[in-house]
């Protein structure tokens, strides 16, 4: 018997900076 | 001192992405559309353009520091990366610094970054 194998996944917002802008003043 | 962990492996040639849609590609098929569209259906995220400026040598060794400026607000924002890190540019898809290195590691297809690309970050939406 083969073991199933899992698979990752991973999420679209996982491969993009997460560049926050300063809040203005 | 940046971390010097290796990069997930999210970013490795084949890798299974889950777009917002719930639709899955591999990381070397996306294309802009996917980021805008998944950004759009996810809520509390929006898309910044976020354009190049500069790309420094690092003080730590096997750093490159980027800067961009952001969004509408034209933020400036810097980013301490390794040079086999790959970004999403408009219209053209992943770049890196070092895109042989890129290679090496992920077999991820990439441009080469330069000064005057335009990258897609992501930001919490602003609540009105």
């Amino acid at each position: 018997n083969v073991e199933p194998r899992s698979v990752a996944v991973f999420p679209w917002h996982s491969l993009v900076p997460f560049l926050a802008p300063s809040q203005p003043d | 001192p940046p971390h010097s962990t290796a990069l997930p492996s999210h970013f490795m040639k084949g890798a299974i992405i889950q777009l917002a849609t719930g639709e899955l590609k591999r990381v070397e098929d996306l294309q802009t559309q996917d980021f805008l569209r998944s950004a759009e259906v996810s809520g509390g995220l929006k898309i910044d353009s976020s354009t190049v400026v500069d790309i420094q040598e690092n003080q730590w060794p096997g750093f490159v520091t980027l800067h961009f400026i952001v969004g509408e607000q034209q933020s400036k924002v810097c980013l301490d990366v390794p040079p086999e890190h790959p970004f999403f540019v408009y219209g053209q898809g992943w770049s890196s610094c070092n895109p042989r290195q890129t290679a090496q590691l992920f077999a991820l297809p990439c441009h080469r970054l330069q000064v005057g690309d335009v990258c897609i970050s992501i930001s919490l939406q602003s609540v009105v």
